[in-house]
């Protein structure tokens, strides 16, 4: 008996030429019989999914020929947002290798890249309204990403059912901001002198926020994503406190001493810029922790290891989506199998309401451009990040380590021959390695 | 399969796919067709993932006389 065709039908309105989003149907039914398959899906992104898996049932027999197995399968996400983060300030990664990278997310059915564009070390994304910003602040003028580069990522993406949300972290993380933006950083004093060094961004001057509204708007017109990463994470108070046009603006306010409070009013006014432009937030944990007054639906995403349930039950518990990232910090080297421990962290694992729990949208793996670049990415997330795939898209009783190690082990064969790097789970072989 | 879809029946009978004879085509049913380019490129790329690898190495490399 022979499988002839795979026929694909989409049932509703296809989105072909839309953008993926939070709500994409990705569900799919596909039956294998003789000698016709069929694909049915309610819109492209569930057809992409169902293809994927089409793929993984052929095998070659140990005669070479082609099998599939008869079957039917109907399958969805457990979670709509399931991501990546690639850090490309620390270490610049050329357009290919981030291409190689939604490839692989396909192959894992992950459906957002958090694209962290730039940060303290270098400023790659080349803005039209402030080129300055790259021409001054990226590590050389070719280390960059234009606005061709910026779309040829996108559409790749969207041909894979994947979102791009890009991340411009502020007021902290900002060093490379500061060489081509004159005045966005706050000017460190050493004992009433003025120092060389520059702090967070200056949120005392009207000039930070009318920058800023011009610069989002480039954004939001660049990025189709309904959201954008706004960071907000690890600000540090020394630079501020030291400023005297600062001490002055936060006695006006009434702050006291409490600089948290100034980051809140830098932040707030920040969230109500995007709110402006008709799109939501998404910000680190900080945020919350700090007491920012957020928008209604801003996500906040959860990434210190410390205690990460507890803060899950507590954002969910104000009524906040939540994005779990804590356990899945893939910069982080061991030897060893450490795949496990990523496989088996469970983000509704915490105490909470059935309606909190599902304020937890998904998951992201992070990977962090220190001792990362081009040469190491590919084989440093896969198939480690696999793990976290399948923890976001599965069923939450899929968690058997033993059977997970061999469908893996085969996946990262499958990866291999589909040109992804992904090291070995542990020992072992892929069949195709005599014919390399 | 990884991930592992929400349901699974396998059934035991086993078919065969020929590279030469094995088409991934839009159902006349489908609300997309062959203007949806997100489609026709994910059938041709899924077409060489399942097929890609035996293409790329079909055997020793053949030599010409000269």
């Amino acid at each position: 008996p022979q499988l002839q065709k795979l026929l694909v039908s989409i049932n509703l309105q296809s989105e072909c030429n839309s953008f993926p989003s939070l709500s994409s149907d990705e569900s799919y039914s596909l039956l294998v019989q003789e000698p016709v398959a069929l694909l049915k899906a309610n819109r492209v992104w569930g057809a992409l999914r169902g293809l994927e898996t089409f793929s993984q049932l052929v095998y070659q027999d140990s005669y070479g020929a082609f099998t599939i197995n008869e079957s039917s399968i109907a399958d969805s996400p457990r979670f709509p947002h399931r991501g990546i983060l690639i850090d490309t300030s620390r270490h610049y990664l050329p357009v290919k290798i981030i291409l190689k990278t939604l490839d692989a997310m396909a192959f894992n059915k992950f459906n957002v890249l958090h694209w962290h564009i730039v940060d303290d070390q270098s400023f790659p994304y080349q803005s039209t309204t402030f080129p300055e910003l790259s021409n001054k602040g990226s590590y050389s003028l070719s280390h960059v990403y234009s606005p061709n580069d910026v779309r040829t990522v996108l559409e790749y993406a969207r041909f894979r059912g994947i979102r791009v949300i890009p991340e411009f972290d502020t007021p902290g993380h900002t060093q490379s901001w500061g060489k081509g933006q004159k005045n966005l950083l706050t000017p460190c004093y050493n004992q009433k002198i003025r120092s060389q060094t520059f702090g967070p961004v200056d949120p005392s001057v009207n000039t930070t926020y009318a920058f800023f509204d011009t610069f989002f708007k480039e954004i939001s017109s660049v990025f189709p994503d309904q959201f954008i990463h706004l960071g907000g994470d690890e600000v540090e108070f020394q630079c501020w406190a030291s400023n005297p046009n600062i001490q002055n603006f936060m006695k006006k306010k009434g702050f006291g001493n409490d600089f948290r409070r100034l980051e809140s009013f830098y932040i707030k006014k920040i969230l109500d810029i995007i709110t402006s432009l008709k799109k939501n937030s998404i910000v680190w944990q900080e945020v919350f922790d700090d007491k920012v007054e957020l928008q209604p639906g801003t996500v906040v995403e959860v990434w210190k290891s410390e205690h990460y349930l507890n803060e899950l039950a507590q954002v969910t518990e104000s009524g906040f989506p939540a994005i779990l990232s804590a356990p899945w910090y893939l910069d982080l080297i061991s030897y060893g199998q450490d795949w496990r421990n990523y496989y088996k962290a469970e983000p509704l694992n915490f105490i909470g309401s059935e309606q909190q729990k599902q304020l937890v949208i998904g998951g992201e793996a992070c990977l962090w451009g220190e001792y990362v670049d081009a040469t190491n990415l590919i084989p440093r997330l896969w198939p480690r990040a696999s793990a976290v795939g399948e923890r976001l898209w599965s069923p939450k009783t899929i968690t058997d380590l033993e059977n997970a190690y061999s469908r893996l082990a085969v996946h990262r064969c499958r990866m291999v021959s589909r040109g992804i790097a992904a090291q070995p789970l542990f020992t072992g072989y892929c069949n195709y390695e005599n014919k390399m | 399969l990884w991930p592992f879809p929400r349901s699974v029946q396998m059934f035991p009978r086993l078919l065969y796919i020929s590279a030469e004879n094995f088409h991934i085509d839009h159902s006349p049913n489908s609300t997309a067709g062959p203007s949806c380019s997100l489609l026709q490129e994910a059938f041709r790329r899924y077409y060489n993932y399942v097929f890609g690898f035996y293409k790329r190495h079909p055997g020793p490399a053949k030599f010409q006389d000269q």
